[in-house]
């Protein structure tokens, strides 16, 4: 099971459409800071059904959408589409966003609630997904959570 | 503790030990299941030795030795719980020259199992990908993203 | 707020604002002091806007804009407050290389007003010391400091 | 007023003595991963004061002295010297520790309490001193502080 593109509408400092296919090994993302790497993390956190401000670094869910420059205008919504190929089989994950209808989830084109989104992730054998996304500057905070926590962390897994 | 958390429990402090002993070249690391009366007390410990050093407290490990030390485990419950792609944000920031080839070799065996997307900063790490892509701003506060062709910037 | 303070502030957040100019190329950053009803609820806060950006709150500036952000507001109170020393632990690990000479400079040119003694992996930063120290391990665990030669190293 | 030199003895990774003169400019401090570098941060800290378990990467006094290596037998105290200058002016800063004697301060030869201490530093305009030691990984943290905590420190330095 491997991520096969990630789209991306009008979320964060991505406006406009973006279209990302990734490798099923290594895909470095570089670039200058600022320029936008840590919201691609943040995108596919999201979309993956994560719900918690400070991790996707926000304190409204207003500054999801895309707030606009001096030559673009702000998003009204943000859309977010998770590829997902496990050999033949593929399916899609998608969350939209806008301040009238909330956050919105789709399991292959059928509208799914948050709490039916962890059940699809066991499916695609990516119950512990998000044990695996390491925000920056987190990498040696795995480490120093307490023996009780750690413990929980890890049995999600299994 | 459950059979199946227990024997997962077993294969990962192994692999874990392991992958400690190759990113840092030697050294200790264990995890260690904390009993206690309840379950509320009990916990899984680490306990982690770098090359030629006694035993401390993991506060007192470096920052550079606290990062690898992350990364062995991260990589090791990724194995055994087979976990299929993992999203590591400059997890390399604060390693040597000498450590980071390290991790890149890590990383670039790892890609073989498992998707791994790494956002870096550091040329080694950028080196050893498939795929890599620029994120510019294309005019202030909008991102692009270019594909680069690491042929040619290679 | 006692004058002293008062003006202190004045001073720092002018020097703030100019430093985040100068780091970043451009963009706008204050200080405002929050008068709340009693002494608890008022306090400073850090409004910051990256060239090009729209106004927004300090988490969602990104890691190194974080840095850079931190490293302007330390460097104008050090200077208005007549700070003589400051010691740096990897303050620019997370900065991009143009991000990086950028910073490089700025200690280059403060070190003519105040001591700075700072650890960093990062080449730019070691190539503007006045005095370059190489610490090493003499054997596993114990700690040996050597006084590297700049012009041999540059 | 500058750190014209510092030396160590028995300090953490630093078993044996050790002399280390400052440039009143720019000192880089370079090297591998685990070699010392931070735990140097920790010496200058702690000769100026700092007592915080959390700040010096300690959770007992104990860890301050050398733990020994195959090599080298562990420290039974440690010693800390730090020489200040103000343009023709010298003086000393000594902070010792034993787990018999605890930690013991010295300014100029005269043994001072801790609280003493704030005067001298106040005299050699080191007053906010710890304000300007910044730790691995705490350089985004001074802009994250609340308002509060923020102004307070400030308002030390004047
Ligand atoms: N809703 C939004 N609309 C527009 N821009 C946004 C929005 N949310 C965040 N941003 C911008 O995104 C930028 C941060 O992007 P990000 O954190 O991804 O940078 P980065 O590439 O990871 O940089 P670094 O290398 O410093 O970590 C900020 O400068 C911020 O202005
Ligand atoms: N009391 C002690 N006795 C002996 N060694 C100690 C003691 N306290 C800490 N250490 C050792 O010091 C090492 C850490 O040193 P330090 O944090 O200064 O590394 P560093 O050079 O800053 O590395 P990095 O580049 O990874 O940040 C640890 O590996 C630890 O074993
Ligand atoms: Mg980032
Ligand atoms: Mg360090």
């Amino acid at each position: 099971m491997y991520i096969e593109r990630l789209r991306l509408k009008g979320f964060k400092s991505f406006g406009g459409s973006h279209d990302l296919p990734f490798s099923p090994g290594m895909t470095a993302v570089v670039g200058p800071n600022g320029s936008g790497k840590s919201n691609i993390l943040d995108a596919l956190a999201w979309v993956l059904g994560e719900g918690s401000p400070m991790k996707l670094r926000i304190s409204r869910q207003q500054e999801l959408l895309f707030q606009g420059t001096a030559a673009s205008s702000a998003a009204k919504e943000c859309d977010v589409i998770l590829t997902l190929r496990d050999s033949d089989r593929v399916s899609t994950i998608r969350r939209t966003f806008s301040p009238d209808t909330g956050s919105v989830l789709f399991h292959d084109g059928q509208k799914i609630r948050l709490q039916d989104l962890d059940e699809v992730k066991r499916m695609l054998r990516l119950g512990g997904e998000t044990f695996a996304f390491i925000g920056q500057g987190e990498v040696a905070e795995t480490i120093r959570q307490r023996p009780l926590q750690r413990r929980m962390r890890l049995e999600v897994l299994f | 503790v459950g059979t199946l958390f227990g024997n997962a429990l077993t294969d990962i402090a192994a692999r874990f030990s392991d992958l400690f002993r190759h990113l840092l070249g030697g050294g200790e690391a264990r995890l260690e299941l904390l009993e206690g009366d309840s379950f509320w007390d009990s916990g899984v410990d680490i306990v982690a030795r770098p090359p030629g050093k006694k035993m401390q407290s993991l506060a007192q490990l470096s920052g550079g030795e606290q990062s690898l030390t992350g990364i062995s485990l991260l990589f090791a419950c990724m194995e055994v719980a087979a976990v299929p792609l993992a999203v590591l944000d400059e997890v390399d920031a604060a390693l040597d020259e000498y450590n980071l080839l390290r991790f890149a070799a890590l990383a670039r065996e790892y890609a073989t199992r498992l998707q791994l997307i790494v956002m870096t900063h550091r040329r080694a790490t950028m080196e050893r990908a498939d795929v890599l892509y620029g994120v510019t701003m294309s005019e202030p506060g909008l991102s692009q993203v270019v594909g680069i062709n690491l042929e040619d910037w290679r």
